[in-house]
């Protein structure tokens, strides 16, 4: 439900991103980068063809401080389903969940008509 | 569209299919269930094949000629005595009742293990991740260091912390002709159903050419555990469960050499991971302490991805009806132990006992969620696997110890005369 797995993964990744960003005084870019350098070397070139398509969102909503529950659903990992509240790891943003998915709608259709136009 | 229907990606796909799939090793050339690389259920899960062209040499294997020429059985043992003119084979193991150690269950038993340093920002680095590939090949679990079949120091120790003891390094202490001699069928998510179904048919052993076995059977939680959020409506019932199990042991006597044990492991009372864990702070909150196992939790439960959403939620009523479930089915097993009787091996019930393991860890001064996996909050981490084989020993030594064999007399002299036999 709500995205299952790949929402899980798309929130400890970008909350260790975040966290990372914070931990070396960096942004989210940067951050996502070093993560990706730490991996061996065969996982290198995919986190960082991944990187390549999701850092410049990841790192706007994280430098408009949207928690890494937020950005998975602003980038389409994580979703509402029918009967269900939305999912969060994080603490929740202030204002709430809702008010902060309403808040990143724009990213989230802009992203989705980016992974339309590239076949995701 | 299936990715694995490209040619030369097929191949790879069936690699990892036989692996993944049917629990035996993927790279095998004569198919006789042990491999010469360790990961994909190779040698980190059963005993390493020392001639991987010739299918009657595997650890386990009665010598044949007396492994004069060649070690088939591949404890390190071969030669001839030049004083008696006797195989060494003959000499120092004929009569000590050699028998290997095999488990069948679940990730429990191979001992799931997620490096709580992968999400810790502060802990982030590429020593970290060195082992990645390794650990993914062996589905993230860690047999060579676990209760049942740990057998190697732990060289792991910045991703997984922790002394390594187990049954089968007790056994082949007791008797050095063991050496080698381990099958770690431990799947993750294992449960009786599939137990019948794959896990005990990925067993390997010869009924008339291979020494006989010590088999754990354990599937100590998914019977009752799930991620539905009606949990209760998707547990194993007790006649279901019972039926699973008669049929799995019907099998094992149809392939287990005479003289085998089998011994079956209860549920486990998964209350205690909740009680000792929930109010504190997971891994991935550690930077700012604002994320509790109890959040953890929820979330898998909001996901519907939990491993046991009857155990891993703040509410009590349902971890005490999961619970008592587990406690129903225990007692199937114990049922089945009283009332069945085989022709190849004699049957066994001992309890998993990780509640005395934790109180016998708190009366020596340490916390119990000190024994719980941190990632994931649902398995019992190195020490306790330490700790739960001691355990078992413990109560084997007390209440079965024909289980165990005979202790080797030669066993100075193996060690002498052949080292670390090779090694794993």
């Amino acid at each position: 439900a709500n995205g299952g797995t790949n929402c899980a993964a798309c929130a400890v990744l970008v909350g260790l991103v975040e966290q990372l960003a914070q931990v070396y005084n960096e942004d989210a870019v940067k951050a996502l980068d070093r993560f990706c350098s730490f991996l061996p070397d065969q996982l290198q070139a995919p986190c960082r063809a991944g990187a390549k398509i999701f850092a410049p969102y990841i790192a706007e909503a994280i430098y408009n401080k949207e928690t890494p529950d937020v950005v998975c659903h602003a980038i389409g990992f994580c979703k509402v389903d029918p009967g269900h509240q939305a999912c969060h790891l994080f603490p929740v943003p202030k204002g709430g969940m809702e008010a902060a998915l309403r808040r990143t709608q724009p990213m989230y259709q802009e992203v989705k008509k980016m992974r339309q136009q590239h076949g995701y | 569209a299936d990715i694995c229907n490209i040619p030369g990606i097929k191949e790879i796909c069936d690699i990892i299919n036989r692996a993944f799939n049917s629990h035996l090793p993927a790279e095998d050339l004569d198919k006789d269930g042990f491999s010469t690389i360790k990961t994909f259920r190779g040698s980190s899960w059963r005993g390493k094949d020392c001639n991987d062209l010739d299918s009657r040499h595997h650890p386990g294997a009665r010598p044949i000629n007396g492994d004069v020429l060649t070690d088939s059985n591949c404890n390190g043992i071969s030669g001839l005595d030049s004083e008696t003119g006797l195989p060494y084979e003959d000499l120092l193991c004929n009569g000590t009742e050699p028998r290997g150690m095999i488990l069948l269950g679940d990730s429990i038993g191979a001992h799931f293990h997620l490096p709580p340093q992968w999400f810790e920002a502060k802990s982030l680095n590429p020593s970290v991740f060195k082992d990645l590939l390794f650990i993914l090949e062996n589905e993230i679990d860690w047999p060579e260091l676990s209760a049942a079949t740990g057998h190697m120091n732990n060289t792991f120790g910045e991703v997984i912390k922790g002394p390594v003891d187990s049954i089968y390094m007790r056994l082949r202490e007791r008797n050095r002709c063991n050496h080698r001699d381990y099958q770690n069928i431990g799947v993750n998510g294992g449960r009786s159903g599939s137990m019948n179904s794959t896990i005990v048919r990925s067993l390997v052993r010869n009924r008339m050419s291979d020494y006989p076995a010590l088999v754990n059977i354990e599937v100590v939680g998914n019977d009752v555990c799930n991620g539905h959020p009606d949990t209760l409506s998707h547990m194993t019932k007790p006649d279901e469960f019972r039926k699973n199990m008669l049929d799995t042991l019907q099998y094992l006597d149809g392939v287990l050499p005479a003289g085998s044990h089998v011994w079956l492991t209860g549920l486990a009372n998964g209350s205690l991971l909740y009680d000792n864990v929930h109010d504190r702070i997971y891994p991935l909150g550690s930077l700012r302490n604002d994320i509790t196992y109890t959040d953890f939790y929820s979330y898998m439960n909001c996901l519907e991805i939990s491993p046991c959403a009857g155990w891993l939620t703040d509410n009590s009523t349902l971890r005490y009806l999961t619970t008592k479930r587990a406690f129903e089915l225990s007692d199937v097993l114990k049922n089945i132990t009283a009332t069945s009787e085989y022709k190849n091996f004699d049957l066994v019930y001992l309890d998993i006992g990780i509640d005395e393991v934790i109180a016998e860890w708190e009366a020596n001064g340490g916390e119990g969620w000190q024994l719980i996996e941190p990632v994931d909050g649902f398995h019992i981490n190195q020490q306790a696997n330490a700790l739960a084989a001691a355990h078992f020993w413990k109560q084997l030594e007390k209440e079965y110890p024909d289980l165990m064999g005979k202790v080797n007399p030669n066993n100075d002299r193996i060690k002498e005369l052949f080292g670390d036999q090779g090694g794993y």
